[in-house]
């Protein structure tokens, strides 16, 4: 797929990204190598106006079933704990109860395209998991053994989206992710 | 570091834009 570019008068992002769709089929075993197959890039986008193109197609997560995850990612980075960019990296994830989901992922989203976090080329992509009880939202970086960059993530997550103060946030390495095989 | 910074409120100005389909 060719590197998406801005159009004339649109305005560029400062980093590509690429959306991506997964969802879990019914009863089948949960694995590395079902997550990859499952795994389905749907768009890449440079700019802001190709991002706001591609979302008024997309369904939203609130109205999404099943087992789905959408993942948006800087070009590049596969939505893996393998990829060299997500190996040392970690994730926020914040359990959001139902009927947040979509107004949350948006907030996300907007905050991570426009830069709001501050944090350089740490973060590497975000996730919004559907679930049955609950959805999850993630925000993956590169680096989970720098605690001043993951401090500065949570505070500008917890003022982007804007969630009741007793909101549990957790912050997980990848590496105990896959110790534990719990986050597919 | 980042040297494209946008508001949220600019993005969702952009969303309304001609250039959005």
């Amino acid at each position: 797929r060719p590197t998406p570019k801005p159009g004339p008068g649109e305005h560029p992002l400062q980093f590509n990204y690429a959306v991506w769709f997964s969802r879990k089929a019914p009863g089948k075993q949960s694995s590395a190598s079902s997550y990859n197959q499952n795994l389905k890039l749907i768009t890449t986008f440079a700019s802001v106006e190709q991002w706001w193109n591609h979302y008024s197609h997309l369904v939203r997560p609130s109205d999404l079933t099943g087992h789905s995850d959408y993942h948006i990612f800087k070009e590049g980075i596969r939505p893996m704990w393998e990829d060299s960019a997500n190996n040392k990296g970690g994730k926020w994830i914040v359990r959001l109860k139902k009927g947040l989901a979509s107004r949350c992922w948006e907030n996300l989203v907007l905050a991570m395209l426009g830069e709001q976090f501050m944090v350089g080329e740490e973060i590497c992509g975000a996730v919004i998991s559907i679930r049955y009880q609950e959805d999850i939202l993630a925000l993956w970086n590169r680096t989970a053994s720098d605690s001043v960059t993951t401090s500065r993530i949570r505070d500008t997550l917890k003022r982007v989206l804007n969630l009741p103060p007793n909101t549990i946030m957790e912050y997980k390495t990848h590496n105990d992710s896959m110790k534990d095989n719990s986050s597919f | 570091g980042s040297k494209i910074f946008y508001e949220r409120s600019f993005l969702l100005q952009c969303r309304n834009s001609p250039l959005t389909k």
